[in-house]
């Protein structure tokens, strides 16, 4: 029961290290089981250091913080893969910087799977291949205009 | 196999006019006012893939996700959500290359879903997408304000994530 | 007892209202109490009815939600007036016209009080008389410096 | 009266070298990257006006307060913040045009404030500073997060809010 949690658990923080180092370039982040010996008597800590500091426990700014657990939550997907992601605005808090890295991964990711983004922020907007536009009337009826973007931008 | 084309009629601020737009086989970014209906776009493939709760949808009930009427039009006497799904590499089970599903409730909370127009059941909707897509548990829908539930997160409740997934 | 309650919830209510109209205008917001013969026996509601949709109760989206507290945290500042305000990141969740349209209010008040505000946004930065740059470098340390920009934008 | 300068040193990610900046008399935006030290400005604010507790500076005890050092450099002896006032409306009841607050908290979390330059007790900071600026339970301080609480309080909260400030 040990070794199955071990070997999921090893496989996600393999991947939650990949995707902190896109995230935070050489930034280093990875999961530590409280307790290595019986993982159940524990709780799952999250290490990270990100890009150019030295290791900060419990120093992390809200901005940081957010992108650490979009990294954990894109771990927890490359896991267990599906063709379908629906994102609702998952970029509050971030910088212009790592807003458009989390849209350079999230551009990667749909070209395997298909990718639903709401979002308020350009950056997000700009590497997506089709927008849908949404505006509410004065009837209180949702708009939708959808316009394709693929070969527009290049 | 991917969704091509979404359609809605009477689901949440979606008006009693049938509306259908094309998505992308990549990314497709919804943007928009705050309060334009973005979310309930997000609610609206929620509900078409099954969903069972409709607090996930921010609804009381089932019933409160028809449109309401809005500013002095007609409350919609159903709301319906039809999702096509391009089978052109046929991963999905069905011998079809467009497979459309949709689902409808009535102001009584009464569902009807359907694959190819044939009436079907919930757990029918689950099987077809299971291999590819959704699995209830699963992280593929990250719903707004989910980031910040997984920052204030405590280690614990981090690990049973885990422990779920094993 | 209940009576300066009532004086305090009034004007904070009043003050609520006219904040509300001037962030979302043509809506509508007030504060509501469950209980209005014994305030001490319910809470405080909020009511908000956001430009040109019908009254829509529990029915708010994210960024409604977060304009309407906005509103209510001006409210209470407006009822205990300081000489100084400090606020770090109230904009996330806010469109560009919801952004400006904050930004304006703080540009408003801040010929009354001494403002100093936290953003990642470009409309919030613009409405500044002074920017505060700040950088980590390497070593892990934060470098300020000042731009002075009343009277460059104008 | 209004803060014409801040000063920092040893303070949070501020280093050893002690930094001074103009700020504006009406609106002045702190901006930079996530991570860059644009929260650590405003808990250097919460300190010198004499917040008491080191969590809301998101401190375990007051000694984090002090610069560790970062990347190979010497750890910081004691983290220190001035705030110079313009006095020129007379608002605050000292006989001077300049009014340099300041508080120095060492290793030991050992505290000293002083009022140009003369040593001074945090109760007479507060009293200073009363009329015109900070109570203490005052919303003149809005934290990183902080809205985000306001959005989900129940109405009971909402009103002891309210009670609170009669
Ligand atoms: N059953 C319903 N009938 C009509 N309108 C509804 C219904 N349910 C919700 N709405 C409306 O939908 C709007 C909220 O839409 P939604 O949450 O999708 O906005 P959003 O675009 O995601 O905004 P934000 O950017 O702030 O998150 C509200 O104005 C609400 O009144
Ligand atoms: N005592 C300390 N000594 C050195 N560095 C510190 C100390 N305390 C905090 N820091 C550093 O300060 C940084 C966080 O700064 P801060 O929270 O001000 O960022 P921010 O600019 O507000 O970012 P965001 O936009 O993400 O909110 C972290 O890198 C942390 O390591
Ligand atoms: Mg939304
Ligand atoms: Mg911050």
């Amino acid at each position: 029961k040990k070794s199955v949690f071990m070997q999921t658990f090893n496989e996600i923080s393999r991947y939650f290290s990949e995707i902190f180092s896109e995230l935070s370039p050489g930034g280093m982040g990875r999961l530590v089981l409280e307790n290595e010996e019986n993982p159940f008597d524990g709780g799952l800590e999250i290490e990270a250091k990100p890009t150019g500091k030295s290791t900060q426990v419990g120093a992390l700014s809200g901005g940081e913080k957010a992108l650490t657990a979009l990294a954990f939550i894109f771990a927890l997907q490359r896991f267990r893969p599906t063709a379908l992601y629906v994102l609702d605005e998952i970029d509050a808090h971030l910088d212009d910087r790592n807003l458009r890295r989390v849209a350079e991964l999230i551009r990667r990711s749909s070209r395997e799977s298909q990718v639903i983004l709401v979002t308020l922020h350009d950056s997000m907007m700009s590497v997506a291949d089709r927008l849908f536009g949404v505006t509410m009337d004065k009837s209180g009826v949702s708009n939708l205009f959808s316009v394709e973007l693929a070969g527009l931008a290049g | 196999a991917y969704v091509s084309r979404i359609e809605l009629r009477g689901f949440k601020s979606f008006g009693n006019l049938k509306v259908s737009f094309p998505l992308s086989r990549g990314l497709t970014a919804i943007v928009g006012p705050n309060g334009s209906g973005k979310s309930n776009v997000v609610d609206a493939l929620c509900f078409v893939l099954g969903g069972m709760s409709a607090k996930t949808m921010r609804a009381e009930r089932f019933s409160d996700l028809l449109f309401n009427g809005g500013n002095g039009q007609r409350p919609a006497p159903f709301a319906e959500v039809s999702l096509h799904f391009d089978n052109g590499d046929n991963t999905l089970p069905i011998n079809s290359t467009t497979v459309v599903i949709s689902r409808r409730v009535d102001r009584s909370g009464k569902c009807v879903y359907r694959i190819n127009k044939r009436r079907a059941s919930r757990q029918e909707i689950v099987d077809l997408l299971a291999r590819s897509m959704s699995s209830p548990g699963g992280y593929n829908f990250i719903m707004q304000g989910d980031v910040d539930r997984f920052i204030k997160m405590n280690p614990i409740d981090r690990r049973v994530i885990i422990d779920d997934l094993v």
